[in-house]
């Protein structure tokens, strides 16, 4: 399911969250 | 008449490519034209009615310049080339996107061009909000999420992200249109130039956006220095940052500014406040950063007076046109 788009910060921090287990290791 | 009187009574011209954010035109121009009548029929061309934010830009011995004006076009230090080429682009910002931008055009380019930025890096983003950026822009060009319709691979032939975010995660180009396409489905029901004021009330809080950048070197100890004009003010960063200003001075508290040779001068307001001086590379570098100077200038006066009739006509205009839009887009 898309996540729930509340409020502009919140939609920022899900991003950033999901993004997470991704990152490169120089860039995490 | 002969054929010899005919030709002997049209006006010599030569011919110009102008290149905007998405379309190209030429334009044969008469020998006699100044700046203003090139720039007029441009924006007569594209239906623009908000002038006062863009110009006619060209590059000359690597150095960026705007077309002046109230000169000749020929009588400037334009590249000789046939056709002369002119790059049609913002050159002010505005302090509020969804307050000064009326017309959807005006929207659009500046949606194109601030896009571009972002993309190239030129205004630095974090990867979380360049993924929500994205989702926007993707929102303006495919319209509503549809899964039966946008099915995986839609979004591989278009550039989203900034290469830097990409080398940022270990990601495939999937796992991005699936990360990107969750929040673009999270856009339902918002209308393309809805979906680009969206993606520049976003752009506009970048610490990078609007602001023009000059390496400059202070007399006193000829620190490297960078100043920064934009709709607010100038500001003195130093040349590793350029976010967080080391120095700001709002259009208001400037009393004056100056130069002679590669020297500029800015006076604040308060007379007892010190006076600033820096040096710029090139004296034709002193010119742009007068030239933006005065134009962000005049921009935050006329923005902080009562609208004049044009502006007052075409913010009915831009209301009207929006809430029929919505009414359409409902109905639909």
């Amino acid at each position: 399911n898309p996540p729930k788009f509340v409020t502009y910060h919140k939609a920022l921090q899900e991003i950033r969250n999901s993004l997470l287990p991704f990152a490169n290791e120089a860039s995490s | 008449m002969s054929i010899r009187g005919l030709k002997k009574k049209q006006p010599k011209t030569f011919k110009v490519k102008v290149i905007t954010m998405d379309a190209e035109m030429e334009f044969s121009c008469e020998m006699k034209w100044k700046g203003k009548d090139l720039f007029d029929l441009v924006c007569r061309t594209l239906g623009l009615r908000e002038t006062w934010f863009f110009g006619l830009q060209y590059t000359i011995k690597g150095v960026c310049a705007w077309l002046k004006m109230e000169k000749k076009v020929l009588e400037q230090e334009i590249p000789k080339e046939d056709p002369t080429q002119f790059r049609f682009l913002a050159k002010f910002y505005p302090e509020k996107v969804e307050e000064e931008l009326l017309q959807e055009i005006t929207q659009h380019l500046f949606f194109l061009q601030v896009k571009k930025q972002i993309l190239d890096e030129e205004i630095h983003c974090s990867p979380e909000v360049t993924v929500l950026l994205a989702s926007y822009a993707v929102q303006a060009k495919y319209g509503d999420y549809d899964p039966n319709f946008h099915k995986p691979g839609f979004l591989i032939q278009d550039e989203l992200l900034p290469k830097r975010v990409l080398k940022q995660y270990q990601m495939t180009v999937h796992m991005w249109e699936e990360k990107i396409t969750a929040w673009y489905a999270e856009h339902r029901g918002i209308a393309r130039d809805e979906a680009e004021m969206n993606y520049l009330k976003i752009a506009q809080d970048l610490a990078m956006y609007g602001v023009n950048y000059f390496p400059i070197e202070q007399n006193k100890n000829h620190r490297d220095l960078l100043l920064g004009v934009d709709a607010k003010g100038i500001h003195v960063y130093s040349i590793n940052n350029r976010f967080s200003p080391n120095r700001s001075f709002e259009w208001s508290a400037i009393r004056n500014i100056s130069y002679s040779e590669k020297e500029l001068t800015i006076k604040p307001l308060d007379k007892k406040a010190e006076v600033f001086k820096f040096f710029s590379s090139q004296l034709k570098v002193n010119k742009l950063i007068l030239q933006l100077c005065i134009g962000n200038h005049d921009l935050f006066m006329k923005r902080r007076r009562v609208d004049s009739i044009e502006i007052q006509q075409m913010k009915a205009q831009a209301r009207e046109e929006k809430a029929r839009k919505k009414m359409e887009h409902q109905r639909l």
